[in-house]
C-alpha cells in the first residue's frame, strides 16, 4: 500500500490509480532492479559499521556528481577545490568525469598471517573483484591507505613505504612479490596516500586466480623494518573512516542490452 | 478526404471538421486540449519505500516522471512534436483504422547516479543514462 512505487500524491488528481498487490510490487521491484542492471537485490554484510572509509569516499564522489549536471572538467575542478576535498581528490574528479562507474573495495583480510621473520612486519590486503559487472573495463585503480602523524616516537624521521603485488604463493617459503611503488614519508605527514594499481587490477580482473592481494612494508631511514602502524599507517584496528581500501574507475566497454526475463 | 469520416468513440471536439468551423470552436478545442495534451507528469520512484535503504546509500529515490496525453491534430500546441509526428498525424487522419496517432513519449531524458552496496559490501557508484524524463513530446 503505502510502500507502493506509485504514490498517489505524486500523480495528477484525475489519474485513476490503485495500490499494487504484493505480487505486482515484487514484479515492480524486479523491473527496477533490472533497470539498475542487477539480477537480485544485494544483501551486504555491514557488521563493521555502514560508513567506513570506502563508503565515505564514494559518498564524496556521489555528492560531487549530484550537485553538478555540468560536464566539463573545470567545473569538477572548482567543485573539488572549493567544497570538500577530504577524501576524494582532484585526481579522482578527473577520473570520475571519464567514468561510467566507480567501485570501492574493502580489505577482506581479517587476520594477519604468520609470515617469515624477514617479512614479519609486512601487512597484507586483499580485495574481492568478483562482482565487477560484465562489460566494464578498469580505466584507473588506486590503493589508498591513511597515514597519521607520529612525531612522538619518530621525531624528524622519514620512512620508506613499499607496496608490492603478491605474484605467487608457496606453501614452504615466502610469496613472490612484485614491487609496485615506493614512497618516502615524513613522520609528521598526515592524510591519504594513493598508489596507482591500474595494471595490477586489470591483471586481477583478467585472471582472478592471480588475485593474491597486496603487501606493504615500511623501513626507517636507517634501513630497519618496522610495523607500518608505528609509522602511522592505519590498518584494520584503526578508525573506521581511515581504513585502507581500493577504488577503481570503469568505462563501459560494450553496449549493454537488457534481455527479456 | 481527411474529414470524410469520424470515429464513433471520438466525441472530443478536436476533429478536423470542428476545428475548421470557426474561432469559437478552435477556442473550445484548445481548452480541452490543454487538459489532455501530451505532457510530463510527476512520478517519484522511492527506493526508501521499496525497503532498499540497507543497500542503496543514495539517493533515497528519484523523480522518474512519465509522459501521458493526446497527440491530436493539429500539433501546433505540442511544441515538442517532431516533424515526423506531424506527418504521422496526417496519415492517421487519412486512415484512422490502420495508422495510429503519434505517441506521447520523452523527448529529453537525463541520467541519475546511484550509490549502492553489492553482496561483498563493496560500494558501487554508477551513472544510469535516460532515467529521468525532462520533457515529453509527440513522436
Amino acid at each position: 500500500g503505502s510502500s507502493s512505487v506509485l504514490d498517489g500524491s505524486e500523480l495528477q488528481p484525475n489519474f485513476m490509480h490503485r495500490r499494487l498487490r504484493t505480487q505486482e510490487k515484487r514484479e515492480m521491484q524486479k523491473e527496477i532492479l533490472s533497470i539498475l542492471g542487477l539480477n537480485h537485490r544485494p544483501r551486504p554484510h555491514l557488521n563493521s559499521g555502514k560508513y567506513n572509509s570506502a563508503p565515505l569516499f564514494m559518498l564524496d564522489l556521489y555528492n560531487s556528481m549530484s550537485t553538478e549536471e555540468k560536464s566539463d572538467v573545470d567545473q569538477y575542478r572548482s567543485l573539488f577545490t572549493t567544497t570538500r576535498p577530504a577524501l576524494a581528490s582532484l585526481h579522482d574528479a578527473e577520473f570520475l568525469h571519464d567514468s561510467d562507474m566507480v567501485m570501492s573495495f574493502v580489505n577482506s583480510v581479517e587476520n594477519d598471517r604468520e609470515l617469515s621473520p624477514q617479512r614479519r612486519h609486512h601487512k597484507e590486503f586483499k580485495f574481492n573483484l568478483s562482482q565487477i559487472p560484465e562489460g566494464e573495463a578498469i580505466t584507473a585503480a588506486e590503493f589508498r591507505i591513511y597515514k597519521e602523524c607520529v612525531t612522538r616516537t619518530f621525531r624528524n624521521e622519514t620512512f620508506l613505504l613499499s607496496v608490492f603485488q603478491v605474484v605467487w604463493e608457496h606453501p614452504d617459503r615466502d610469496a613472490d612479490l612484485f614491487l609496485l611503488d615506493t614512497r618516502r614519508l615524513w613522520a609528521a605527514e598526515e592524510g591519504w596516500l594513493e598508489f596507482d594499481i591500474t595494471a595490477t587490477s586489470n591483471f586481477w580482473v583478467m585472471s582472478p586466480h592471480h588475485n593474491l592481494g597486496l603487501q606493504i612494508s615500511v623501513e626507517t631511514s636507517s634501513g630497519w623494518n618496522i610495523n607500518p602502524k608505528e609509522a602511522g599507517l592505519v590498518g584494520r584496528d584503526g578508525a573506521l573512516e581511515k581504513q585502507p581500501f581500493m577504488v577503481a574507475f570503469f568505462k563501459v566497454s560494450e553496449v549493454r542490452t537488457r534481455t527479456a526475463r | 478526404s481527411v474529414g470524410r469520416r469520424r470515429q464513433p468513440n471520438r466525441n472530443r471536439s478536436n476533429s478536423p471538421q470542428e476545428a475548421s468551423k470557426g474561432s469559437t470552436h478552435t477556442a473550445d478545442y484548445n481548452s480541452s486540449d490543454q487538459k489532455t495534451a501530451c505532457r510530463k507528469h510527476e512520478l517519484y520512484v522511492s527506493f526508501r519505500e521499496l525497503g532498499w535503504q540497507d543497500w542503496i546509500i543514495a539517493p533515497e529515490g528519484y523523480a522518474a516522471n512519465y509522459c501521458d496525453g493526446e497527440c491530436s491534430f493539429p500539433l501546433n500546441a505540442h511544441m515538442n512534436a517532431t516533424n515526423h509526428a506531424i506527418v504521422q498525424t496526417l496519415v492517421h487522419l487519412m486512415n484512422p483504422e490502420n495508422v495510429p496517432k503519434p505517441c506521447c513519449a520523452p523527448t529529453k531524458l537525463h541520467a541519475i547516479s546511484v550509490l549502492y552496496y553489492d553482496d561483498n559490501s563493496n560500494v558501487i557508484l554508477k551513472k544510469y543514462k535516460n532515467m529521468v524524463v525532462r520533457a515529453c513530446g509527440c513522436h
